[in-house]
């Protein structure tokens, strides 16, 4: 599973 | 930062400028529901409080601070200065229909169970529905300005953009984050009828009406 994003959008 | 995200990012800036005029210029908030804008800025400080811990880019950051600072100021604007033109009889959407469930469902589905990242995905959840006061006061006045639509449709464009985004980034960074993007389907989904008004009709020239 590829990993999650660090909440870098907005 | 790809194309798709910047202009979804500048079409959501564009939403809340056009807001703004419309009210500044009509010296009106008619129209305009107030438990949408509500709503909007309980989804901005639960998510861009992050400000004061994670850095991403100046970018990031000025974006954060215009959202939070230019929803607060429309909430003011509506509650005080433009007051008398607000209607509450016609904003009449029970919010904690929408508060309530989004809660429950940022207690369950979250990447770590504490209280930023419920937070955070708690104003994703909202976000996607924060729109439907504002969507049934148009259902149920039948019109709405122009100007009103334009913002909408702005709004729109910003959830539509954010999805190529996300396929985007998945092939090029092979990342994926379930929960914007199932929220993000939902909201843009909710803008479907809407978008064909407009496309259809007020982008023609055409006053915004629904059918009776």
């Amino acid at each position: 599973v590829p990993p999650v994003q660090a909440h870098d959008e907005l | 930062m790809n194309l798709f995200r910047l202009l979804g990012d500048l079409s959501h800036l564009a939403s809340i400028l056009v807001l703004l005029h419309k009210i500044q210029t009509s010296r009106s908030c008619r129209g305009i529901s107030f438990k949408t804008q509500a709503l909007y800025v309980a989804v901005f400080v639960a998510r861009y409080l992050d400000l004061f811990w994670r850095y991403i880019s100046l970018y990031n950051s000025a974006m954060k601070v215009f959202f939070i600072g230019s929803s607060c100021y429309i909430l003011y604007l509506m509650k005080y200065r433009y007051r008398p033109t607000n209607d509450p009889s016609i904003d009449t959407f029970r919010i904690e229909y929408l508060l309530v469930p989004c809660a429950i469902l940022s207690l369950i589905f979250n990447y770590n169970f504490m209280p930023t990242e419920i937070l955070w995905s708690f104003s994703i959840f909202l976000e996607s529905v924060a729109i439907l006061p504002q969507l049934f006061m148009l259902q149920r006045t039948g019109e709405a300005e122009a100007i009103t639509t334009h913002y909408l449709a702005a709004l729109g464009i910003y959830r539509a953009l954010y999805i190529p985004n996300w396929i985007y980034r998945y092939f090029t960074e092979g990342v994926i984050d379930p929960i914007a993007v199932t929220a993000g389907i939902v909201q843009t989904g909710l803008y479907l009828d809407f978008f064909y008004v407009y496309f259809t009709k007020v982008l023609q020239g055409q006053k915004f009406e629904l059918p009776a």
